[in-house]
């Protein structure tokens, strides 16, 4: 089960698609191999 | 070149984002932006790693205040 404080998070970045540019930087350094 | 230029850009993005968040959510929706990220496509077991450690050590990196590494478990894959 997850508490309020995970809720509120969760649905914080489902409302506002959070951390798309973190999301694309993931995706690029993952497809270049890059953890950094 | 360009790629650098690009990956800069998305990196000031980034840490931009997180500062616009609550400390407290800060981990988990990092943890929900890399799951968002591997199920967006299919991805070899050493890629989807690599988008749980970029997501773990993005706040140290971006230097978000209150919040260091995210304790989030990476997952493995048998070998």
């Amino acid at each position: 089960p997850i508490g309020p404080k995970m809720r509120k998070c969760r649905k914080e970045f489902q409302k506002e698609q959070h951390l798309r540019a973190c999301q694309q930087l993931m995706l690029q350094q993952a497809r270049q191999g890059r953890s950094d | 070149p360009q790629g650098q230029q690009q990956e800069q850009q998305l990196f000031q993005q980034c840490c931009n984002e997180l500062r616009q968040e609550e400390p407290d959510c800060v981990c988990p929706t990092l943890k929900q932006a890399a799951k968002a990220v591997r199920l967006q496509g299919q991805h070899q077991p050493m890629q989807v790693r690599k988008i749980y450690q970029t997501a773990k050590h993005l706040p140290n990196v971006c230097d978000i205040p209150q919040v260091d590494v995210c304790p989030f478990n990476i997952p493995s894959f048998p070998s």
